[in-house]
């Protein structure tokens, strides 16, 4: 465990936590993408599956309990909660995010590390995590008032793929063995795909604005 | 050759 590591998965845990606090204190989804919810919640259940076959830590299990718990509660609430539900930006929210699954899933039956049940499906998860945001920064892009929780929870989740980014800077550096191209190369899609959103985020931190995004 | 296989990260 290196400090960029550190900081990305407290990052990743604070962009849940702010999202968990609009929607369990606030009862409100609105600006919540659910289809970017639903990725996530798939991209977790896939990825997360080693729980059941290896150890690594009591901190890699608890994280991954807490991500696999949050993401599937997100959804839940999103769908079923009453006033939860009342707030969600369904017209607004209209991605084909079914669409990303079908390739994603050809994808690392094709491009793998090693073909076994757990490592395509692990593969899988890193392919639809770097596209799981996409719905989501739809969404920001078609609501007009994006409100503060919702901007930071975005920006933590890009922040925490930056940090990963220099993780593995380090990892490659500090580590003989640390080659992993498929985890590399989705991470950094997945990063670029908030190049955009964080030059809007920041233009609005730094003139102290409501952020909004070009249509 | 080891059989070396990092799914440690989240």
């Amino acid at each position: 465990m290196n400090i960029f590591r550190l900081a990305g998965d407290m990052t990743h845990l604070a962009s849940v936590l702010v999202l968990l606090l609009k929607i369990h204190t606030i009862k409100s989804c609105a600006g919540v993408s659910l289809k970017t919810q639903e990725l996530y919640a798939i991209v977790f259940a896939t990825r997360y599956l080693d729980i059941f076959t290896s150890f690594y830590s009591i901190y890699n299990t608890l994280m991954k309990l807490v991500f696999l718990g949050s993401s599937f509660s997100i959804v839940l609430y999103m769908k079923y909660h009453k006033t939860v539900h009342r707030s969600y930006d369904r017209e607004q929210d209209t991605f084909r995010h079914w669409f990303l699954v079908l390739p994603c899933l050809l994808l690392a039956l094709l491009i793998h590390e090693k073909f076994t049940f757990l490592e395509v499906l692990w593969t899988f998860s890193l392919y639809l995590e770097a596209v799981a945001i996409l719905p989501q920064l739809v969404l920001l892009q078609r609501t007009r008032n994006i409100d503060n929780l919702t901007g930071q929870y975005v920006f933590l989740l890009g922040g925490y793929r930056g940090l990963y980014i220099l993780n593995w800077i380090y990892r490659y550096f500090t580590e003989p063995h640390f080659v992993h191209w498929i985890t590399w190369i989705s991470g950094l899609v997945q990063t670029l795909l908030y190049a955009d959103f964080f030059f809007y985020y920041s233009q609005s931190w730094k003139n102290n604005k409501k952020l909004q995004l070009p249509a | 050759e080891e059989d070396y296989f990092d799914h440690d990260e989240l």
